[in-house]
């Protein structure tokens, strides 16, 4: 399994 | 002028705790609703999002918008100066490059002040979208810690799989596999002891131990934890801190690859 980033979800602001 | 001065000052410790070993920096985000933060870890797996309203502190000033960007390991060690009973109020001029620490024991015998030098972060901040999550589960916080330390034995991911029966926590590797399984509570006498299970669909997500650890450092900020899921999105790890606010944890599953 591999781990995505939270940034692959939540965008920047 | 920003002041902000909490009589359950060890409510601040306690925040530290439940931060410090994630993040090594952040940015405090003070206006006139209260104190926010928002910071993610080295490897930007996790997020965490704490919000400390300002009718929860005691007394609370804040003239103008201030953000103070500071070494949480400096922060923590500060904050280990402060009595469990002490009051801790924070306080800073506007524009200024340090905040200031004041503890004040009970008997107001004992005052000290720390004084810290404040840092320019450009630190990302990411937007986190409304979301109606499949399954919430509220727990003991405790007994969420004593999962996550439990299974962490047996494998660098646990899968956390909720249906309407309840909930299962279960990871495996090389010694063989763990399997912890939560019923909804029958009667809920005291609300802080109860596993209480909102399900629209089943979710079954995996996520890295290691973090789910790190969050587990808050457990003493709240009796309870919640849980959020959905498919395909972040996990939520919030724990209430009472009449002031909350700290939350996002953290990305991992996927099949």
């Amino acid at each position: 399994m591999s781990q995505k980033t939270i940034t692959a979800y939540f965008s920047s602001r | 002028m920003f002041e902000a001065r909490l009589l359950r000052g060890s409510i601040l410790k306690k925040v530290l705790e439940a931060i410090k070993d994630l993040l090594t920096q952040a940015t405090f985000d003070c206006d006139d609703s209260g104190i926010q933060l928002q910071a993610m870890d080295n490897s930007h797996v996790s997020l965490v999002s704490l919000q400390l309203r300002a009718d929860g502190f005691d007394k609370y000033r804040c003239d103008r918008n201030i953000s103070m960007g500071m070494n949480l390991n400096s922060v923590a060690k500060i904050l280990k100066c402060a009595g469990d009973k002490d009051t801790v109020t924070m306080k800073a001029q506007d524009n200024a490059d340090t905040v200031t620490f004041v503890f004040e024991s009970p008997n107001q015998e004992k005052v000290s002040d720390y004084e810290m030098k404040l840092m320019n972060l450009d630190l990302e901040h990411l937007g986190i979208p409304e979301t109606e999550y499949s399954c919430t589960i509220r727990m003991p916080s405790a007994e969420f810690a004593r999962i996550c330390r439990d299974l962490s034995q047996f494998g660098d991911s646990m899968v956390i799989a909720c249906t309407k029966e309840g909930v299962k926590f279960s990871a495996t590797g090389e010694i063989g596999s763990a399997n912890i399984k939560l019923a909804q509570t029958a009667s809920v006498d005291k609300e802080e002891e109860a596993v209480i299970i909102e399900m629209d669909e089943p979710v079954t997500l995996t996520f890295a131990c290691q973090y789910l650890n790190y969050f587990t450092k808050a457990t003493s900020l709240s009796p309870q934890v919640q849980l959020s899921m959905s498919a395909d999105v972040p996990l939520v790890v919030e724990y209430r801190i009472q009449d002031i606010g909350h700290i939350r944890y996002y953290l990305a599953p991992k996927i099949e690859d």
